[in-house]
């Protein structure tokens, strides 16, 4: 029986035990970006361990804050990305990226590509909790970034985004209604993370789709070829397809793993915030976990893992809970009636694989 | 001249409120996107580095292999900064991998250089976050085409929070 979300819940459920913490003798490191200007308060992390971190060695202050910080209230977001970063992907480096201070005619997101751009050290694992609409930005732009995060995965950097909350989106286009997909989620170079629910709210139970997980195809990137087969098979198969008029089937499809994004418990000046909910709960839990096997990875000499989804495909989600049930929200009319697509067995794009079995995924990525 | 971003929504997003012009010497701080090179063989190296049946699995880059691969050519390096100094750019400073370039100029200098530009103060979302952004396409020199891809700072808006604290779920019957 539990009231929300916390790492013990989280640890639970995906299996870690308290040996699941980072040595502390590698140079494995993790980091966190938010770009709502929000500040992080260092106390708020420390309480937050206090309250819930006492089963799992872990570290109770950040490695690095790159971005100005000052003394204004903290954000919601920005505490919750690093105290859930930091309790997944517990005993390890992290960094937290944020952008208060920038000069008002900055881009904070682009001003986060630069720094990818100029340092040379940077820490392997990458959660970052920014979307916009594909149609509202330029190709320019969505191309150029795609190349940024080309330039990322070739220096072995794993960068997960957040798949968005609005389920499959909605927009009028000449009067008739089509899904809405986000970028970078939609980047074939980024790995994307959706959103679960527990199908009982107070019990560490299976998990069900959580209607806000962002997901559908790309109308700017062409589908992958590692991901042909697994799409094509969920299109073939799929029960509850929606209008193909809503989406473009042969679009770089997304989400390609999940995690809960239902019902968190944060510390955010000084106070426990329950029932936070949104893909970017999700994201910074499954990037800790990734540390953790990047943890493994490099104490047996091994590089990190890098850009994650052509062997995340190849391995045809080994090691990851299958999520079957539920569907995501989308259009309100008459055609679809708010529902996006569907979960289904294998890979879906509500769920992408699926969400973490620690254990049997340390076992599927540590080696070679 | 030419419009880079032709198809970049340059409307005032839901949750922005407009303040008013912005002031002629009222400074900006600009990001200017250079054109790369061997992109091409850019993805070809993630494709090795990331599959696990390559013999490159896992042999990736520093910052420098990336440098040395992808940045501007010195025509595009060179035709940029001339570009930028006679408009009145100063305190330019660039990224290792040089192919991003972010330089300080005055409202009437950023209007000047990008043909069409027209700054306003914004203020927008519960945190009142404030930015700057042009209210109307921007075009640029025709010669530029070959050497930049875009620039930063004048309609994409700092992201407004996406987090919902939810009603507690309710759960039917089945708990006390």
């Amino acid at each position: 029986f539990h009231l929300g979300v916390t790492p013990s819940v989280i640890r639970e459920r995906y299996n870690l035990t308290a040996q699941d913490v980072g040595s502390g003798t590698t140079n494995n490191s993790q980091a966190c970006a938010q770009f709502l200007e929000q500040y992080f308060h260092e106390s708020d992390l420390a309480e937050f361990m206090r309250l819930f971190g006492g089963k799992f060695e872990h570290q109770a202050s950040v490695a690095r804050v790159v971005g100005k910080q000052g003394r204004g209230r903290a954000g919601i977001e920005a505490s919750l990305d690093v105290e859930y970063l930091m309790s997944a992907g517990a005993n390890i480096s992290t960094w937290v990226y944020s952008s208060p201070g920038r000069h008002e005619s900055q881009e904070p997101f682009l001003q986060w590509l630069l720094v990818l751009s100029n340092e040379t050290t940077l820490p392997h694992v990458h959660t970052i909790s920014y979307g916009d609409d594909e149609d509202s930005l330029s190709s320019a732009y969505i191309q150029r970034v795609n190349t940024e995060f080309q330039k990322a995965a070739a220096r072995g950097l794993t960068l997960l985004f957040a798949s968005g909350d609005s389920g499959a989106g909605c927009w009028s286009v000449s009067g008739r209604h089509q899904f809405r997909p986000s970028f970078p989620a939609s980047s074939p170079y980024v790995t994307t993370v959706g959103g679960t629910s527990f199908q009982n709210p107070f019990r560490v139970t299976n998990e069900v789709v959580d209607y806000i997980s962002g997901g559908g195809f790309s109308n700017v990137f062409p589908r992958p070829s590692y991901q042909e087969e697994a799409v094509n098979k969920f299109l073939s198969t799929s029960l509850q397809l929606p209008p193909s008029s809503y989406f473009n089937a042969s679009g770089r499809a997304y989400p390609d793993v999940a995690a809960l994004s239902d019902g968190y418990w944060v510390v955010s000046n000084g106070v426990p915030i329950p029932w936070v909910s949104g893909t970017s709960a999700s994201t910074p839990v499954f990037g800790g976990l990734l540390s953790l096997i990047n943890e493994h990875r490099l104490l047996s000499g091994r590089p990190p893992l890098g850009f994650l989804n052509p062997r995340l495909y190849q391995q045809r989600g080994e090691g990851l809970f299958d999520v079957t049930h539920g569907c995501h929200e989308s259009c309100l009319n008459e055609e679809v009636q708010g529902e996006g697509f569907c979960s289904g067995p294998g890979w879906d794009p509500v769920t992408g694989w699926g969400t973490p079995n620690f254990p049997a995924l340390l076992k599927s990525l540590v080696n070679p | 001249s030419y419009s880079p971003e032709p198809d970049q929504r340059w409307m005032t997003p839901p949750g922005w409120v407009p303040l008013g012009r912005a002031a002629p010497e009222e400074e900006l701080s600009l990001t200017f996107a250079l054109r790369q090179q061997n992109l091409e063989r850019l993805t070809e190296l993630v494709q090795a580095v990331s599959d696990p049946g390559s013999p490159q699995y896992g042999k990736y880059l520093t910052l420098e292999d990336v440098t040395e691969l992808v940045q501007p050519s010195p025509l595009t390096l060179r035709t940029v900064q001339k570009w930028l100094l006679a408009a009145g750019a100063r305190h330019c400073h660039s990224v290792t991998t040089q192919d991003f370039l972010t330089c300080r100029l005055s409202v009437r200098e950023a209007e000047w250089l990008l043909s069409g530009a027209e700054f306003h103060h914004y203020v927008g979302g519960p945190a009142e976050t404030h930015a700057i952004r042009s209210a109307r396409p921007y075009q640029l020199p025709k010669a530029l085409r070959p050497h930049v891809d875009f620039v930063g700072g004048l309609h994409r808006f700092p992201p407004l929070s996406s987090l919902r604290q939810r009603p507690e779920p309710q759960v039917a019957g089945t708990f006390g």
